[in-house]
């Protein structure tokens, strides 16, 4: 489950 | 952890030290456009989640805009230069000349088979993970094409290929601490250090054992 809100790295 | 914020810093000291060569020297000799280029287009796709305002902290949402913003302001810069220095401008440009095409049509080719879910903000994500990661060619066929470049044309290369190899500890450790891995970054991340990996080689030779740099 690879959300926008798991993108937590620049 | 220590791997993730030290890659940040020096992707960040990459862009600072650009941005201020280019502001003091108004030269731009060594420089690709064409790359600086591809990093707004990089920072804009990735960044869209900005616009979702489901932000994650401070620091995230901060350094999203410094990138964005920094990237422009180069841009900016080089076109300034187009008129303070015209005859520098010009040999860049005609230096200049691996065709960004045959990165960006790839890419989004690539963006299109892997991604997390086919929504225009995954694909955009992916597409700028793949694109980051080639990013720095049109400046390493410059390089590799004149065989000379400035002291701070390598210095502003070397951070900015040690970030992404700074992220690849950073994955180990929160695979292992947050059970976490993100494949697609991982990959690009993984492609993106190896396309630096000779210029690191040569930077170690020329630069850090003394020597001017010079590419064979």
């Amino acid at each position: 489950d690879n959300t926008i809100e798991d993108k937590d790295e620049l | 952890n220590i791997f993730r914020i030290l890659g940040d810093l020096s992707h960040l000291a990459s862009i600072v030290i650009l941005l201020r060569t280019v502001q003091k020297t108004q030269r731009v000799d060594g420089i690709s456009l064409k790359t600086q280029i591809l990093y707004v287009l990089v920072f804009c796709t990735r960044y869209l989640d900005l616009l979702t305002f489901r932000w994650k902290s401070v620091y995230n949402t901060l350094m999203k805009m410094v990138f964005i913003g920094a990237s422009v302001r180069v841009i900016q810069l080089i076109q300034g230069c187009k008129i303070q220095n015209p005859v520098a401008y010009k040999d860049m440009i005609f230096r200049d000349t691996l065709q960004i095409k045959y990165l960006v049509g790839p890419c989004a080719v690539l963006a299109l088979i892997f991604n997390y879910k086919f929504t225009l903000l995954e694909l955009c994500w992916s597409f700028s993970l793949w694109l980051e990661s080639v990013a720095i060619l049109p400046q390493l066929f410059m390089l590799s094409r004149s065989g000379k470049a400035s002291t701070l044309t390598t210095h502003y290369i070397f951070a900015l290929g040690l970030y992404r190899a700074l992220y690849i500890p950073n994955w180990i450790w929160r695979y292992y601490s947050e059970d976490r891995l993100e494949k697609l970054s991982v990959f690009t991340g993984l492609l993106q250090t190896a396309l630096y990996s000779d210029f690191f080689y040569i930077y170690y030779k020329k630069v850090v054992k003394g020597a001017g740099f010079e590419l064979p």
